[in-house]
């Protein structure tokens, strides 16, 4: 699905160049549970952006479905987004006047799918991530932890090829966070959804089938803790 | 210092009435090391936010330094809430235009500081957090986790009577999450500040002297896993 060969990514910030990625090789395969940890403010959301198109690398190349993304215009990479990744941001980023439904519901409704099937699904979706009850809320009526499953929710209601999910459980408690992780797994499972998961919680890399760490501006495959 | 007995808070969305919090007792001693878990939604952010005069509770009565809460007015409530607390956001809430440091001068500058002091105080605070080399960042310039200690550097510069950290290690990966807690710990028993933690981490709330669960609405006392 997606195969980065040399990824680097560098910003300035006035005079001041620093080179946060620094030569990521990283291969996502349809089916693949891969979870990515490192320290704050190694560059696992530069990456994950990356990956997900939102940002493009400074160095090398990446590939998603065969093509190379450096060949792509704004539009192609949008479309490519739209129809395949769905993204959990790693502060949620939802549409602040909009409920919780309209928010999950937003990304039928760029795809022409009608506003009542398009809320219909956005409400089983947020059934799906424990948040049935709180679907007329907007995002200042929610908790830290629900807003967190409510962008879950916009994430996959598209179904998705590709989930990428930056600190997917990062608000939420050990419990809400079970549930979340066996919802992956399912998706992962069953529908075939390939899913990167970048997080500090290692029993959520646990549960993983692959694990990586971003070191030094460059990933390192680990061990997987347990195989599945 | 604080001292809540049958607080309560509800909310409501269109017709629906919720009963967050039901018939809080709590107190904050000077010196207190507490931390307070529960699931998502429980209403940990609302009783943090009354507890820091951000909010007004709906039921039950709060004494701040012995006085009754709801005989001060906005001013007065202001007034206190930036002599004596410091509060970090779950959200953060770091104003996007100011760097790191101006952020964290900000409250200083408040209090009359002249600037040039503030960005010193600020830098020095930035450098306990280990966040000394991003200091001219602005937020969309830092990770989450920067972001969310020049959040736990802003709550810390006036060296307040009570910290209160809704979720301060969420976007910090193992190691950086203790190194702030092991900062936290620092000033409770060097320079007595009473601290209030919400988190969904175990490991902080084993590392705190008491502990609480907020279940249902009300506070329950768990026992200390770790006396200190
Ligand atoms: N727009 C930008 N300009 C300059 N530097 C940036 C910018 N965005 C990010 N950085 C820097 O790049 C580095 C990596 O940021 P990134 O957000 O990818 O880290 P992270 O691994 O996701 O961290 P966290 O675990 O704290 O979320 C950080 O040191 C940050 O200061
Ligand atoms: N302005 C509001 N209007 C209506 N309901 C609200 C409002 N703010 C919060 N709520 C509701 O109050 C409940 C408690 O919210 P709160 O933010 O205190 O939870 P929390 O324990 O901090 O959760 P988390 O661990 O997810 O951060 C939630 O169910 C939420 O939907
Ligand atoms: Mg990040
Ligand atoms: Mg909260």
């Amino acid at each position: 699905l997606l195969s980065l060969s040399g990824v680097g990514k560098r910003y300035a910030v006035g005079p001041v160049q620093t080179q946060v990625l620094k030569g990521v090789d990283l291969d996502v395969k349809a089916g693949d549970l891969l979870s990515i940890m490192g320290e704050s403010g190694s560059g696992k959301s530069t990456l994950l952006n990356i990956m997900g198109l939102l940002d493009r690398p400074t160095e090398g190349a990446m590939r998603v479905a065969g093509r190379d993304v450096s060949a792509m215009n704004d539009d192609e990479l949008s479309d490519t987004r739209n129809l395949s990744i769905g993204f959990v941001f790693q502060a949620f980023r939802l549409l602040p006047r909009m409920t919780a439904s309209e928010n999950v519901a937003l990304p039928l409704t760029y795809r022409g799918i009608d506003r009542m099937q398009a809320l219909e699904r956005a409400q089983a979706m947020l059934k799906k991530v424990a948040m049935g009850e709180r679907v007329d809320h907007r995002p200042d009526q929610l908790s830290g932890g629900q807003q967190q499953r409510v962008a879950i929710a916009r994430a996959l209601v598209t179904s998705p090829a590709l989930l990428l999910a930056d600190e997917p459980t990062g608000a939420l408690d050990p419990n809400t966070g079970r549930e979340i992780m066996q919802l992956f797994h399912e998706l992962n499972a069953v529908e075939g959804i390939a899913v990167v998961i970048i997080t500090h919680d290692r029993e959520v890399a646990r549960q993983c089938v692959h694990n990586a760490e971003l070191v030094e501006g460059r990933i390192t495959r680990t061990a997987a803790p347990t195989a599945v």
